[in-house]
Parts: C-alpha cells; sequence; structure tokens
C-alpha cells in the first residue's frame, strides 16, 4: 500500500502544515503520486493548496461523519500527482460529534482504504492537538514525521508527544514507526540550534535498542532555513513550487524530499 | 486596582510568553510592581522565569481547585518588584475538573482579589485556546495584548479570537477592551509583514465607531524584531534583561513598554 505520512506536533506554530505540503508537493514533482489530507479545522494546508474548501461539497468532515459521502467525491485535484481532501472550520466539531462513535479513532482509515492504489504517497497534516484527529491520522500512518524549531521550549513538549504516539501504536497500530523529525525555521549558525539539534540526537541515540516507535527515527536533512518566500505562498494559495521554485525554501524542500526518498529505499 | 493583562492567541507559537514575560519584566525594571501568573499547563512563562514548579508547593492550579490553598502560599519572587504564581503540568486536567463548578470561569479573579492592592500590574500568559483558563483571564483582565507574527496565515485566526473575546466581553466583563496588538518575529522589511500589518491596521480603523472590544485597539511599538537572544534566554530561566540586557530584543521590549506605559497615561 501506499507509505502515509501523518505530520504530527501538538505544539502550534513549528511548520507542520508547510512542511507537508511542500514536502507533499516536492515528492509529486519527483513523480510519486501523492494525496494530501487537510485534517485541521483552521483549514491551512487546503488555504496554502489553493483549495476553497467553502465551496466544495465535500471535505474530510464530511468523510468522518457523514457515511453516504464516498471517498472520491471528497477529493480534488491540486496540480499533477498532487490530489487533496479539504478540511474546513465545521471540522471543529468532530471531536465532540465523533465521542459516542466506538470506531472513531479508525474512521479516516476505514474511509481511505478504498483509494490506498491510487497513491504512493499519502501525506497528512495535523491539528496542534493530541486529540480524535491526530489519533485518526495516527491508527492509518505507517509513519510520523515530526516538524520542529530547534528552540529550548519545543524540546519541552517532544516527551509529551512521543509518549502518545507510543500509546497508540501499541494499542491500534503496532508498526507505526517515527522515522524523522524536521528542522524547521532553523538559524543554523546559533548556539541554541545546534545545542537543541545535539539534545536530540543523544535523545535519539539512546533509544537505538529500545522497543519504542522512534527507535528508527533520524533528523531529516536539510533543515529548512527560515526563507520568507515560505510564509508568502500561502496567501497565493500555491505551493512554493509553484510561488517561487528557485529559492532557498524550494531547495531546501526539494533536497528534503530526496532524503525522504532515499530513506524510503534503504529502509 | 491593578491593570490587568491578559496575554491571548489560540493560534500556537505566535510570541505570547516570550512577550508576556518580557514586558513584565521590563515595566518591573520601569519600577512598577508585577505580578506573572502562568496560566499554561506548558508551563513555559514558569520556565522562562526560573521557576521550578515541580518542586513548588502551590502553583495556579491548587489556587484553581483547592479552596484551602491560599492565594499568598502560591506567589514567588522573581525579582525586585517582580512576582509570580507558577504552572505545572497537572493545570492541563482543570478544563475537565472545573467543568461541574458553576463559578468555574470567575475563579482565578475571586482567588486573586485579595492581591490586587499589592501590584500595579498583573500580567497573565495564556495556553494557545480558548477553553476555560482562557476564559478565566478574560473575566479578570483589564485588557487584552494579542501577540501575532505578520504572517497570512497569523491572519486567519483573529476573527475567531475576537469573536469569543466579544461574548466573554458581553456576558462577564464588560468594560473589557483589547487594547494592544504585539507584533512578534517581526521581519520588517519583507512585502508580507508590511501587508498583513496594513490589513490589520485597516480592519482597527474600521472598528473605531462601533461598540467593541476592540475599537480603541492599536498596533504596539516597536515590533519585535527576530533575536535569537530572546530565544535562548528561556534556556537559562532568565528575562531577556538578565540573560542579555543590550541585545535588540531587551531594546525592543523595552521599547514596548514604554508605549504600553504611555498608552496607560493617555487612555
Ligand atoms: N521556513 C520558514 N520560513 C519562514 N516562515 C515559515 C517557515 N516555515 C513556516 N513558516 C511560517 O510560520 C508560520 C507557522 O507555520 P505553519 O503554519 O506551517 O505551522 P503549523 O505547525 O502548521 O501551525 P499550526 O499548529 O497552527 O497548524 C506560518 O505563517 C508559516 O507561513
Ligand atoms: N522575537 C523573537 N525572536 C526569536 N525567537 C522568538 C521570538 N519570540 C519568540 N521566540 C521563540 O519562538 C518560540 C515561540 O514563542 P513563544 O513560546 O513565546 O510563543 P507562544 O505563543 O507562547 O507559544 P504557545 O502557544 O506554545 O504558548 C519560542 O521558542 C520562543 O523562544
Ligand atoms: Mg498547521
Ligand atoms: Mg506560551
Amino acid at each position: 500500500g501506499p507509505r502515509i505520512v501523518a505530520v504530527i506536533n501538538q505544539k502550534g506554530g513549528v511548520g507542520k502544515t508547510t512542511s507537508a505540503v511542500n514536502l507533499g508537493a516536492a515528492l509529486a514533482d519527483a513523480g510519486l503520486r501523492v494525496l494530501m489530507i487537510d485534517l485541521d479545522p483552521q483549514a491551512h494546508m487546503s488555504l496554502h493548496l489553493g483549495v476553497d474548501s467553502t465551496s466544495l461539497q465535500h471535505t474530510v468532515y464530511d468523510l468522518l461523519v457523514d457515511e453516504t459521502c464516498t471517498t472520491t467525491e471528497a477529493i480534488v485535484r491540486v496540480d499533477d500527482n498532487l490530489d487533496a481532501i479539504a478540511a474546513e472550520t465545521d471540522l471543529a466539531a468532530a471531536e465532540s460529534e465523533l465521542a459516542s462513535n466506538p470506531n472513531r479513532n479508525e474512521l479516516l482509515r476505514t474511509r481511505l482504504e478504498c483509494v490506498f492504489n491510487r497513491y504512493d504517497v499519502i501525506v497528512i497534516d495535523c491539528p496542534p492537538s493530541l486529540g480524535v484527529l491526530t489519533i485518526n491520522a495516527l491508527s492509518m500512518a505507517t509513519e510520523v514525521f515530526v516538524p520542529m524549531q530547534a528552540h529550548f521550549l519545543a524540546l519541552q513538549g517532544v516527551g509529551k508527544l512521543l509518549e502518545t504516539i507510543g500509546m497508540v501504536c501499541s494499542s491500534v497500530n503496532p508498526t507505526l514507526q517515527v522515522t524523522g523529525i524536521i528542522l524547521c525555521m532553523h538559524e543554523r549558525q546559533t548556539m541554541l540550534a545546534r545545542e537543541v539539534v545535539s539534545d536530540l540526537e543523544g535523545f535519539i541515540e539512546s533509544s537505538r535498542d529500545q522497543a519504542v516507535p522512534w527507535r528508527n527515527c533520524r533528523v531529516l536533512h536539510p533543515p529548512i532555513r527560515r526563507n520568507i518566500k515560505l510564509a508568502e505562498a500561502p496567501s497565493f494559495g500555491q505551493t512554493i513550487f509553484q510561488y517561487e521554485p528557485t529559492c532557498h525554501g524550494a531547495n531546501d524542500y526539494r533536497a528534503l524530499a530526496a532524503d525522504v526518498m532515499a530513506g524510503w529505499l534503504t529502509a
């Protein structure tokens, strides 16, 4: 089946959407058939891709709560090799609306299985929380990428995130792995960034022989440099490759995609 | 009574804690008696101030759920003119634990009223959500400052934030005003920043004659430039003035404090 990448970090504003969109777009550019799933009620991935979810009949929300909505109806074409399922603000109600559904943690996987054979990669952009939406992503995913900024306060939340992933892993998705950390908005030359990256790598190293989902995790390369073009692109509803294909931001995400593909080929 | 500033934005990672800490510290440096309240289960303000909340007997959590905990017991001295009430991870349970308490939205104000006469300013650092903790801050505050980054996606959440503030205002705190927007991690020269600031100012201008809590809002000056020192300081448990008092970050927050004080004197 397809590689299913859940892009997760409960901390806000760390680069999840920017990474999910541009990594997915880079993989599509490289020739892989990619499906993007916006699982965030903020609908930033949908905005970023130029999808006006308010004008759509069917979004990921309908897919989760309405059995008559077919998966194909919810899929829109964004570009060559690049499809998407959009989100819209109604999705904020999903947490409470699904609370009484015993299958609520696996709805997304159940609804998406019928289109698995159409894609090489599925990328899921998650909200900054560890609620039912993120759990749905975790139960469907083959792997987790964690975007984060190499800052002191960013390190504080990683423990809690991994704990949650560990729990979902053992309960519903035993083969799930946290395979990559994406360093976003990276300021390479600073002492702080170097210390945080060193802390991260030390932690990863110490987990190599343990039966934990992050035993094969690595810091992906290159780190994504801060580049205003990456913040401008969403305001035009474009990926960085559509907006400014030769800027640092595009180069960094293209190189990151190559690193990801190499990792898949040597795993 | 004291000016009570709630630092609020449901979007994550926008500069709430960095601004609450350094603005509060700058006001204390200027001679005002300041109390900092950490209302975030992430406890980043407490970390930033060098307060080890795990070693404390009494935090803001105890103040909210335990009537036998006195307010004075929860207050720790950080520096001259600078006290704090810390948070710790137990606070994450407050949302559900307080759900059945009919006074849950006003607990903080009720518990803090007895120490109002000790302070000129109280600064409340809020979590990235609009739940019971943030509502407690809103019902106690005299004004709201909204830190944000001048990015496209950041604009998307402002409407929802103001809507919530409007609701709390009319229901529990009619004199509450949104008086300031703090531009954080600002890249002044970029077209994107200029466009976003212009959008913000246009929106504020159009609300001048309406009976809304942001009718007297303004963009505070100066914007806070991106400065790695501001991200390093919390890793040492220090405010920027303790860590690197002559850097751009310190200068910007000192100037911001002057702007805030001038606004208070001319209001
Ligand atoms: N490398 C970068 N350079 C400059 N700006 C960036 C970069 N990466 C992300 N941004 C900007 O930073 C902000 C936060 O990024 P993004 O929205 O991707 O984070 P997020 O983790 O998805 O946030 P949320 O938790 O709200 O979903 C956005 O305005 C985005 O445009
Ligand atoms: N002007 C700045 N220059 C450089 N780094 C900054 C600046 N302001 C904040 N930061 C860093 O950006 C990150 C996010 O800032 P901060 O923690 O203050 O945001 P927040 O809104 O409180 O986040 P949360 O929603 O998680 O509470 C932190 O690592 C902080 O150290
Ligand atoms: Mg996002
Ligand atoms: Mg904070």
